[in-house]
C-alpha cells in the first residue's frame, strides 16, 4: 500500500538575473538626466528655486530664467510645465508666477 | 486671488493623485 507521491511542489529554480551588468549606468544622452525622485535634474532645480522663493506670490518666470542661465528657455518652460502637471507647483497671480505645493 | 487658491487646490489634487 504505497502512496505514489509525486514531488510536484519541488523547488522551482528561479534564476535571479540580477541586473548587475551595468554598474552606474552613465548618462550618455545629453538631455537625459538622471531622475532622482521621478524628476529630472532640471526639473529638480526649477522646483528647488520655486520652493526657495519667499514671496507669497511665488517665483516669476523671469527670475527662474535668470537663475538658470545655463538652461534654455524652452527647457525651463518644459520643466515648469511638467511640474505643474504633476502638481508640484502651481501658478499664482498670473501664468508667470509659480509656487510650490511641497513647501507651504 | 480666488484663482490662486483654485490653482493650489488643483495642484494639490494632482499631487495627491500622483502619490496614490
Amino acid at each position: 500500500n504505497k502512496a505514489h507521491s509525486q514531488p510536484s511542489g519541488g523547488r522551482a529554480p528561479i534564476g535571479y538575473p540580477g541586473m548587475t551588468g551595468m554598474s552606474d549606468a552613465g548618462n550618455f544622452g545629453g538631455n537625459n538626466f538622471m531622475p532622482i525622485n521621478g524628476l529630472t535634474a532640471i526639473q529638480n532645480q526649477v522646483l528647488n528655486l520655486i520652493k526657495a522663493c519667499p514671496r507669497p506670490e511665488g517665483l516669476n518666470f523671469q527670475d527662474l530664467k535668470s537663475q538658470l542661465q545655463h538652461m534654455s528657455v524652452s527647457a525651463v518652460k518644459q520643466a515648469v510645465d511638467f511640474l505643474s502637471n504633476e502638481g508640484h507647483i502651481y501658478s499664482t497671480v498670473d501664468d508667470d508666477h509659480f509656487k510650490s505645493t511641497d513647501a507651504d | 486671488l480666488v484663482r490662486i487658491q483654485r490653482n493650489k487646490a488643483a495642484a494639490l489634487l494632482r499631487l495627491a493623485a500622483r502619490n496614490v
